[in-house]
């Protein structure tokens, strides 16, 4: 509660007008920003807990990367393989996004909840982000998937690595060609 | 060729490669010449001791003398995959661009980056882009009332008072939280951005956003501070989307682009985990 209460409050104080249209001294602005990093960390805690009663990751770590605006994951930025990404939609209705990982240049295979594969692309990082200063640049791509998560609820997306065998595709082929089809299935 | 056309089952695309600029986008069955581009407003810079010398600030934008649209050749490189098409544009040292495609989303994507502003000739700049098309709006335009309703702007007028209009750009400059749109008998545009912006409708058929400030003085009004975070040495480096929609014209509200603008304030959450064992649905 202590957590959801801090968020409340922090979600409150941006709603200023100084907050919302930038006229607040740059000390406040700092200010501001440490507010909604704690916040938003602390609140981390509990989307962690709720995901890990709602899925059988008991174990999962449930990571938000909260530099995927500007391409960088830690996260992801030494390997992507294996990694879990839960999708949450917070909207009240269907939604279908595409969703973009930062991750290094290799092969992979994304799947669904259900294992089946769901197309994607590697895309490369303009080289003006590149080469942007205090940046990581570790992820030089962005992996680029589809996901279609009905009103309020969670999807997963496992990324795998390319067997062996696969690893003469090009990076950027497409690997499956059916779609989702998830929401239809359970429409 | 002159001309490079990036398109999907639902979207195309057309650059003229000798100048590197967006040209035309035909979308939901409607085609128009749309020409973007990227501007500079120097800021005044004045002893704000009467209004005349008020400087541009973080309360108040003021540009001194027109705005410089950048007009050098646009290098470009494509992406071309199957779900996704991206054009990479680099406008100049402080000014690039991707334009990108979905495949199945109705909507094309701008991902702007701007900065760090250079500040070295002791000159403040103001970053803009700008849509120019043909539709004919007759001096309207619409923005939104925080993401709520659509409200109505006349250029060069408010609704209940006769406006003095000396500062001609600031002057019709408007908040926009989630949308601008302008329309025609038969056309309409709009804009959805991803932050609060302020933004203009200075022509007909044209539409413009303030993206990113660097200026270095105080307007007096509050702050105490030139919009100009010296802390950090050298300007900063501001990333944003916005997202057109280009479509035929309407009396009533869109409401495509009510989803959309929900979809782009409100994306999906995502959570990381390594796991060796696939998750299932509970």
């Amino acid at each position: 509660s202590e957590n959801l209460e801090n968020l409340s409050q922090a979600m409150g104080i941006m709603q200023h007008h100084d907050a919302v249209t930038g006229t607040e001294k740059q000390a406040v602005a700092q200010d501001y920003d440490r507010l909604l990093y704690e916040a938003i960390s602390g609140a981390e805690n509990n989307a962690r807990d709720a995901l890990r009663i709602l899925t059988n990751l008991t174990s999962g770590e449930f990571d938000s990367c909260l530099e995927l605006n500007i391409s960088a994951c830690a996260f992801t930025q030494k390997s992507a393989n294996n990694v879990v990404v839960t999708v949450v939609n917070p909207l009240g209705h269907t939604s279908t996004q595409y969703v973009r990982v930062p991750v290094p240049k290799e092969n992979y295979i994304v799947t669904d909840e259900k294992a089946r594969k769901v197309p994607s692309e590697l895309v490369a990082v303009p080289w003006q982000v590149l080469s942007l200063e205090h940046r990581p640049n570790d992820t030089q791509h962005e992996l680029v998937f589809q996901a279609t998560v009905e009103k309020i609820s969670n999807f997963y997306i496992r990324i795998l690595p390319v067997p062996k065998s696969q690893s003469h595709l090009s990076y950027n082929s497409v690997y499956a060609h059916n779609s989702i089809g998830r929401a239809n299935d359970e429409e | 060729s002159n001309e490079l056309i990036v398109e999907n089952s639902l979207i195309k695309l057309v650059f003229d490669t000798t100048t590197g600029g967006l040209k035309t986008i035909e979308m939901n069955g409607v085609t128009e010449n749309i020409e973007q581009s990227f501007g500079i407003y120097k800021g005044f810079q004045g002893n704000n001791g009467e209004a005349k010398n008020r400087s541009s600030g973080a309360y108040i934008f003021r540009p001194d003398g027109n705005i410089e649209i950048l007009s050098n050749k646009v290098e470009l490189s494509v992406y071309d995959g199957t779900k996704v098409k991206e054009v990479h544009q680099h406008f100049n040292e402080f000014v690039s661009q991707v334009v990108r495609l979905y495949d199945g989303i109705n909507r094309v994507e701008f991902e702007w980056l701007v900065g760090p502003i250079p500040t070295e000739d002791e000159v403040g700049r103001e970053i803009v882009t700008r849509f120019t098309t043909n539709i004919a709006s007759n001096g309207k335009f619409y923005t939104d009332s925080n993401g709520r309703e659509m409200l109505e702007r006349d250029r060069n007028k408010r609704e209940n008072f006769d406006a003095d209009m000396t500062e001609s750009v600031s002057g019709n400059y408007y908040p926009v939280t989630a949308q601008i749109s302008l329309q025609d008998d038969k056309k309409r545009i709009t804009l959805l951005n991803d932050r609060a912006q302020g933004g203009a409708s200075l022509r007909d058929g044209e539409l413009e956003l303030m993206l990113h400030r660097r200026l270095l003085s105080d307007d007096a009004f509050g702050v105490g501070e030139a919009l100009n975070e010296v802390q950090y040495g050298t300007g900063l480096i501001a990333r944003g989307k916005i997202s057109l929609i280009l479509d035929a014209a309407s009396e009533n509200p869109n409401h495509a682009e009510r989803s959309t603008q929900l979809e782009l304030h409100l994306p999906f959450w995502k959570f990381f985990s390594k796991s060796n064992n696939v998750a299932s649905v509970k």
